[in-house]
């Protein structure tokens, strides 16, 4: 199956906030989600790990124009579900490795990632799925990202060496 | 905008890895994935939330093939870069919400995420794109959080809140 990445995107009026050391019962990422849709707040780019211990950090990023009342919000949701605090990094940015196929192409998680590496550029948080993958970065290194990402993926797209075996 | 949730998905042969507690700087990333690329082993669903103290966890599925291979890689990359332990759980499988318009439908996770919560299942994971909200659960629950989903979302689509206004 020959891999097409079709593009690189970036987003950056985004907000990321992070709920750190929630406890991992059923229920909790309810509570924190409802609370946000109830207040009419979208949210993209929602991440969490295994727990460890019993305990796991969610982060996802809002809109800046959402970020005021969503830290509201999170403040009193994460008393209620006895979490450690709320982080807010207001300086992040999105960019995303957009293609067909991506689950079976060993490999374009890597590349982006050294891409990345390449410009001393450190990766916040990561999100991938079938037709994606996204990281979120220090909002100064947007364009050097799609810049450096769109020659490795399109421009030299010859040398692409993805999983097209 | 109408926000179509076109269907519910499950997956459930695939196995987890996460690698607990790796240092937040430049290449560490890349040099995790260029080494499971190498091997040709394809991942999907990577999630890593943001560091607190300068350390980070990040998960990720591989296919049940490829697990032992995967499992001796990461554990000598986990010894290179300084990482705590590598944690590995075969009894997961990944039901997602699709749909078009994700982003802006406040309110599709907090319903999915409140589904799961009511029928007592424990989230072990999530990621979330545009067109799809993912969630790790354990492999027993796969058909029971599917029908649930369905009936919450396809079913009953006509209470379907979520932001169409
Ligand atoms: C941490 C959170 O996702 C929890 N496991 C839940 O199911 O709600
Ligand atoms: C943790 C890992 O993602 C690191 N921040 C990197 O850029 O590689």
């Amino acid at each position: 199956e020959k891999i097409a990445v079709r593009g690189i995107t970036s987003t950056d009026k985004e907000v990321q906030f992070t709920i750190v050391k929630v406890p991992d019962k059923p229920g909790i990422a309810a509570k924190i989600f409802k609370a946000l849709g109830d207040a009419h707040i979208a949210v993209d780019m929602i991440v969490q790990t295994v727990s460890v211990n019993g305990y796991t950090d969610m982060s996802f990023t809002v809109s800046e124009n959402d970020a005021p009342l969503a830290k509201e919000i999170l403040e009193k949701v994460a008393k209620e579900i006895g979490a450690e605090k709320v982080l807010m990094d207001p300086d992040v940015s999105k960019v995303s490795v957009v293609g067909l196929g991506m689950r079976s192409a060993y490999g374009v998680a890597g590349k982006m990632f050294d891409v990345l590496a390449k410009h001393n550029i450190n990766i916040k948080a990561i999100s991938t799925s079938e037709i994606r993958i996204s990281c979120l970065i220090a909002r100064k290194y947007t364009e050097l990202a799609v810049r450096a990402l769109h020659e490795a993926f399109i421009e030299n797209d010859k040398v692409n060496f993805v999983g097209d075996k």
